[in-house]
């Protein structure tokens, strides 16, 4: 462990809070993608199924317990509680076009071809792609709550320290894994066009809204 | 000798 990765838990650990906390103070989960959330439960599901055959320590442990529970939570809010607030009209991205591609990459690239390992690599490219119908929803309704640009914000900072982190292993451990690396890289990349007006309008105190 | 998994990563 070392503090990039530890602050990126931590980012990722408040992003949920954020999305968790916006829904219940705003009764809503307006703005929000289902179809993300569903891909977030879907994405820890299969990596962490290592929890019923690997122990890593007590803090990998109930993080990975937290994540799939607070994600699945969140679903269960927006199937229920908070269902009428959702329009599934504007939550129009195809997910057949993320899932199928990463089964097909999860099966030509992992480190052992075994089911586990293919789980894996299809959670690493899922995870990369799952904040895709999320942007689009936000593309399509051009504006967004700031507590709901708040959660991408700590999304997007979970995913950026991870990179300082792999060059760190890199340089005091060896470790290298191009599979994280590779797909860790893509996913930082889709937050780019979200941070810049992050930074240059709710930063600054305005509403997020795209360029008409 | 480089290692090629984080799967002690989240």
């Amino acid at each position: 462990m070392n503090l990039f990765r530890f602050l990126g838990d931590t980012a990722h650990l408040a992003s949920i809070l954020v999305l968790i906390h916006k829904m219940h103070t705003t009764k809503s989960c307006r703005g929000i993608s289902f179809k993300t959330q569903a891909l977030y439960v879907a994405v820890f599901v299969t990596r962490y199924l290592d929890l019923f055959y690997r122990w890593v320590s007590l803090y990998n442990f109930f993080m990975k317990l937290f994540f799939i529970g607070s994600s699945c939570y969140i679903l269960f809010l927006m199937k229920t509680k908070f269902r009428p607030t959702q329009d599934p009209a504007i939550d129009t991205f195809r997910i057949e076009y993320l899932l199928g591609p990463c089964t097909v990459i999860a099966l030509i690239f992992n480190y052992k071809f075994s089911p586990t390992e293919i789980l894996w690599s299809f959670s690493i490219f899922l995870e990369s792609v799952a904040i895709l119908p999320q942007l689009f929803l936000l593309q399509r309704t051009g504006e967004a709550e700031t507590i709901t640009t708040h959660y991408l914000a700590a999304l997007g900072i979970y995913r950026a320290l991870y990179i300082p982190n792999w060059i760190y292993r890199y340089f005091t451990e060896g470790v290298v894994d191009p599979i994280a690396i590779t797909a860790g890289l893509v996913q930082t990349g889709l937050y780019i066009d979200f941070f810049y007006v992050y930074v240059t309008k709710v930063l600054q105190g305005q509403k997020f809204e795209l360029p008409a | 000798t480089a290692q090629h998994t984080c799967h002690d990563e989240l």
